[in-house]
């Protein structure tokens, strides 16, 4: 049966293959908007795909966007799939879409975690970290998300391999996290970071390692607000939005951080929904109304960043 | 395939910072294995906590000990995995 985009089942999760398969064919389907690139290996030589949505330009100014950093997510990289579909569908039918991608590019990593997640596929449902090996302990991996060069090491993370929040030998030690850390520098024009967690029903903004308020916290704040109220108005989904050390707890070696201290300033990270009953095991009915609140308040993100350049 | 047969979730409410402290050291007690999928953050909100079915017994005895209430959110987690297995079977159909 000829592959095509229209006849894969956004209503259910997916395995790797399956996902790999699909952003193949979204690119056969779309050649002139959406291509596929390599940024890197995973630790078990697994490689790390990025969807590039461009109109053309040369280094545009570009919105990254990441699901599935911590691989037993699988809301998350079940978001990402149909959100990238989403972008590509919207193209010229949608204004804001349209006026983003003529003059933006987005960078799309679905499985940004692809060992993790081909682990909860085998072996272990609920792994959250890389698939390390860790020199001088048993356990393996290391949590993605506390890994990166910004407050690394701090109260905020662990040094123990066994915890689900160990933070790695030193940053950028995961070949997952290196591979986005030099292509946003190599880039060298990201104007957006988005990272989408699961869950808790938050929308966060740096810092994470310090309980500072961030340079552009007012501004941050209040497109946080909107971008809430808008995700709560499709089926009345309450988030909580702040920065990380407020809404949350201290965490180190954060994405969002490493962004903005990098001079990405529109840096989030979503903690997408739970409901209050299944934690990470959101069912998969639940995963087309997930995709669908979140959309409006990713777009109202990424209009923001067309209309305050900087 | 590791199973998690008969272990549960439990939506855990602090309602001090006592309590956030006692919850903490609950989660660094390694014989329990047990795994916060949502830390503690303060009083009032809410922290889950997955317990493999050896350690329940003595995660309940530790919360009712020290009056800090909790309710079940997954009863059994295997069930759940197995429910999402076979929906991503038919699908697969």
């Amino acid at each position: 049966i000829q592959r095509s985009t229209s006849t894969f089942d956004f209503a259910s999760y997916h395995t790797l293959e399956e996902i790999y398969d699909w952003m193949d064919t979204l690119v056969e389907d779309h050649p002139n908007l959406v291509s596929k690139i390599q940024i890197g290996q995973s630790y078990e030589n697994r490689p790390l795909y990025v969807l590039k949505f461009s109109t053309g330009g040369s280094n545009r100014p570009a919105i990254w966007l990441d699901t599935g950093i911590h691989s037993r997510e699988w809301i998350t990289q079940a978001t990402g799939v149909w959100t990238a579909n989403k972008i590509v569908k919207e193209y010229g039918q949608d204004p804001s879409v349209t006026a983003i991608l003529d003059s933006m590019d987005i960078f799309f990593e679905i499985i940004t975690n692809p060992d993790g997640f081909a682990f909860t596929h085998s072996s272990n449902r609920l792994w959250r970290k890389t698939r390390s090996i860790n020199a001088g302990s048993s356990c393996v991996g290391v949590d993605p998300n506390r890994n990166w060069d910004a407050g690394f090491g701090g109260s905020g993370s662990s040094s123990d391999p066994c915890s689900e929040t160990y933070r790695g030998p030193y940053a950028h030690s995961e070949s997952e996290v290196k591979a986005i850390v030099d292509f946003i520098l190599s880039h060298g024009n990201v104007k957006s970071v988005i990272s989408i967690h699961s869950y808790s029903q938050m929308l966060l903004f740096p810092y994470g390692y310090k309980r500072a308020p961030a340079a552009h916290h007012q501004e941050l704040n209040e497109l946080a607000k909107k971008a809430v109220s808008d995700l709560a108005a499709a089926y009345g989904t309450k988030y909580a939005y702040g920065s990380v050390a407020d809404t949350i707890y201290l965490a180190d070696g954060t994405t969002v951080d490493w962004a903005y201290d990098n001079g990405v300033k529109y840096s989030f990270s979503f903690e997408l929904r739970d409901t209050g009953r299944y934690g990470f095991l959101l069912p998969s009915h639940q995963i087309i109304p997930t995709a669908t609140e979140t959309w409006p308040a990713l777009l109202d993100i990424m209009v923001h960043v067309l209309e305050h350049p900087y | 395939e590791q199973l998690f047969r008969g272990d549960q979730v439990f939506r855990v409410t602090a309602s001090s910072e006592e309590q956030i402290t006692l919850l903490r050291v609950l989660g660094e007690r390694a014989e329990l294995q047990v795994d916060f999928w949502r830390d503690p953050t303060g009083p009032g909100h809410p922290a889950d906590l997955w317990i493999p079915f050896p350690s329940l017994q003595a995660v309940k005895i530790f919360l009712e000990s020290h009056s800090i209430s909790y309710s079940v959110m997954i009863e059994d987690v295997q069930a759940l995995l197995d429910e999402e297995k076979k929906t991503m079977t038919k699908s697969r159909r």
